[in-house]
Formats: structure tokens, sequence, C-alpha cells
């Protein structure tokens, strides 16, 4: 039996609008520990980590370790039902092939379940060792994903590069290049708005864009994403969810042959 | 020019 309340319900709707167009299909594992997701996109190159941890429930009952196997489009359909004051809970009975919805109005006098099929899903899991990466940066999500956007419209890949000048986004593209550099900046009004970085040693990597665009959708989980780079190993692009847990996003990036 | 690493040219699969 699993049965999971979630007050912010809206915390899960976002969840699903930030991985649905990255992951067809995923296994959601179901532990003591909390709720969590691992899948690759079909390409290999990038991987969504997410963990909702039980403490963050007002009620969670996971009575044994459980591996549901969701459509995330389909899931996504189901959760934009949910109002954004909504409280969702998540139930599946034992051996089930079918999980169920239940949307809570927050004064109660509405109250919906949506019943979605289970499917059989190969999970591949990869083991991803603890590493010190070469340089932290810490920026305001919003300011990462404006980057992005305006990155992409030059060109297809974007060098990132962490020296103690700051952090330095470039591409090329047929039309021309573009730089954006963003210094420390801890002098703000809210800690949120800062720029932090934390340097070992310079660092400069290539990636696609259009993996990173797909990350930004998680930008209205949290105020600040966290970008962990080391040479030569995927980037790690994470958005902290409040009191929860995180969604994390790695991406293998282009090295010489 | 630069080619495109997959997550297990780092990662093992488990």
């Amino acid at each position: 039996m699993l049965e999971l309340r979630l007050v912010q319900g809206s915390l899960l709707k976002k969840v699903l609008e930030a991985v649905k167009d990255l992951v067809n299909d995923a296994n959601f594992d179901c532990s003591a520990t909390g709720f969590s997701l691992q899948a690759m996109d079909s390409s290999h190159v990038a991987l969504v980590a997410l963990l909702l941890r039980s403490e963050g429930f007002e009620h969670y009952r996971c009575d044994r370790n459980i591996s549901m196997g969701m459509n995330l489009g389909n899931m996504a359909k189901m959760l934009k039902c949910a109002g954004n004051d909504d409280i969702i809970t998540l139930k599946a009975d034992d051996g089930s092939d079918v999980v169920t919805f239940m949307f809570e109005s927050p004064t109660q006098d509405k109250i919906a379940d949506f019943e979605m099929k289970l499917m059989d899903i190969d999970s591949e899991h990869l083991g991803i060792p603890e590493a010190e990466y070469h340089a932290i940066v810490r920026m305001p999500s919003s300011e990462f994903a404006r980057i992005c956007k305006d990155l992409s419209s030059i060109g297809d890949t974007v060098v990132i590069s962490v020296t103690k000048e700051g952090v330095k986004f470039s591409t090329r593209g047929d039309i021309g290049t573009a730089n954006i550099v963003c210094r420390q900046n801890t002098t703000v009004d809210k800690p949120e708005e800062a720029t932090v970085i934390e340097m070992n040693e310079p660092v400069s990597l290539t990636f696609a864009l259009r993996y990173f665009n797909s990350f930004t959708k998680a930008t209205p989980l949290s105020n600040t994403v966290t970008l962990s780079l080391s040479s030569e190993l995927p980037v790690v692009v994470e958005y902290k969810i409040a009191e929860m847990g995180y969604i994390r996003f790695y991406l293998a990036p282009k090295i010489e042959d | 020019g630069k080619i495109q690493k997959l997550l297990s040219d780092f990662y093992c699969h488990l």
C-alpha cells in the first residue's frame, strides 16, 4: 500500500512540467527515504534525478519499496487537472497496475480522483559517484534560463568557462558570436539574487544548448540554480526543491575526439 | 571538432 499526501500539490505539477519533455517514460521509486526518479533522455546524453523526501509529505505511507512505471506525458496531463492550490495524494495498492491521483481543493469542497495505468519499464540506473567539482556556480535560476534562451538564438552549443573573473557562457553560430560573463555578486539585497562562484581550479566545458533549455523548465521550482563543473565530467544542474529535495540534471559534455 | 559524449562514458550502469 502506497499513500503519499502532498499539501503543496503545485510542486508535483512543476516537477512534471520540468521533466516531461526530456524523458517519455520513467520509473518512480518509492521507499522510506522518499519518492524518487532517475531517468535518461532517449539519446543517453542527459539524465534527470529527482528526490522528494518522505518528511516533506504531510502523510507518507510506503509499506514496501515499489517502482511505478509511468508515461510522464500522461502523468503531466493528469496533474494539469489539479488546481495550483490543491492537495495531491498518490495512492497505489500492492501489485496494482494503476496509480490514483486525488486532488482536494484547499476548502475541501471539490475532490477529484484520476486513475492512470502503470507501465512496465526496463529501468536503466547509472551509478553516479560523489565527485569533487572544479567549480560550483550558484546563480538566480531566472538569469540562467535567460542566458540559455538568449544563446540558443545564436548557436547550438555553449562553452561554460569558470575563472577567477567569473563564469562565462559563450556560443557561436552562422550569424556571429555571443559571450555573457557573470561575475560573483554577493552584495545583493536578497541571497537568492546572488551569483556565487566557488572555484578550485579553472574549468571550461562545451555542452549542447538544447538540453540546458530543457533543464530550465525546472525554473519555477527554485529561485536559484547550481552548476557543478569538472573537466571532462558531466555538468550537474541542480534546482533545490524547498524543504523536500532536489531535481538534478546531468549532461555529458562534448569533448575533442 | 568536438564529439558528443554519452553518460555511459562517465558513469557505469548499475
